[in-house]
């Protein structure tokens, strides 16, 4: 069962995790309709960025975290940030959406000078996230662990990272036994999303080059 | 390339807020 301690610090995460959100007036933009590709361009850009914003203010309330050496906590975001914003936006793929959003949402990205190379990985990994069902203490939790992840470049002190990161990855654990009991696989395959979400910060990096020579 | 340094000016930023607050 969960200790008291560990249940302690998953209220924390998931509060800190539902409050900083992408204001609405940012994603309210994403569903208006007939954009060019240059401004949906621009807005996917204006997206990224809050979401980067929004991830600093979640990661800042993982406990310890602000106590780690100042350069590595950029490190550690600025290592983790295309990832996060991936798990995140998975979410959106994955909840119940109003009816079409999703479709707006799809055809948005589709329609954004973004090479097919790297839409079809990206939507591939929307699907595998969305089948896992994921509760929101599991949401929290999993983008905590991939933001502290010890053997992000340039992190100097790992050991201080992986301190924070294992009581994280076993309280998931616990979790994911209670949550989905008749699914032993279950915590397996979310740490796979985490290796399949390595493969997208692959792509994005390349993703941006095409996209500015485009 | 610029969008990291963009990248990570953003995360600076919002690393400093909480100085501000």
């Amino acid at each position: 069962a969960i200790t008291k301690e560990q249940d302690a610090l998953m209220k924390l995460i998931v509060e800190a995790y539902n409050k900083h959100q992408i204001p609405q007036d940012v994603t309210k933009k994403l569903l208006q309709e007939q954009y060019s590709t240059e401004e949906n361009f621009l807005l996917l850009t204006e997206i990224a960025t809050s979401q980067v914003q929004v991830l600093v203010e979640f990661t800042k309330n993982i406990p310890g975290f602000l106590s780690l050496d100042h350069e590595d906590q950029i490190a550690l975001l600025k290592g983790s940030a295309v990832e996060a914003m991936f798990l995140r936006s998975a979410q959106v793929f994955s909840r119940k959406m109003p009816k079409g959003h999703t479709e707006v949402l799809e055809e948005r990205i589709r329609k954004s000078g973004i090479s097919e190379e790297f839409i079809t990985p990206l939507f591939n990994f929307y699907k595998s996230v969305g089948e896992l069902h994921m509760v929101q203490e599991e949401q929290a939790l999993l983008t905590a662990i991939t933001i502290l992840t010890p053997d992000r470049p340039y992190v100097k002190d790992q050991q201080a990272v992986e301190r924070l990161q294992e009581p994280m990855v076993e309280l998931l654990k616990k979790l994911c036994v209670l949550q989905h009991p008749q699914e032993p696989q279950y915590f397996a395959r979310l740490l796979g999303r985490l290796t399949e979400l390595r493969t997208l910060n692959h792509y994005h990096a390349e993703m941006l080059t095409s996209w500015r020579v485009n | 390339p610029a969008s990291n340094l963009g990248l990570e000016d953003i995360i600076r930023k919002a690393l400093m807020g909480n100085l501000e607050e």
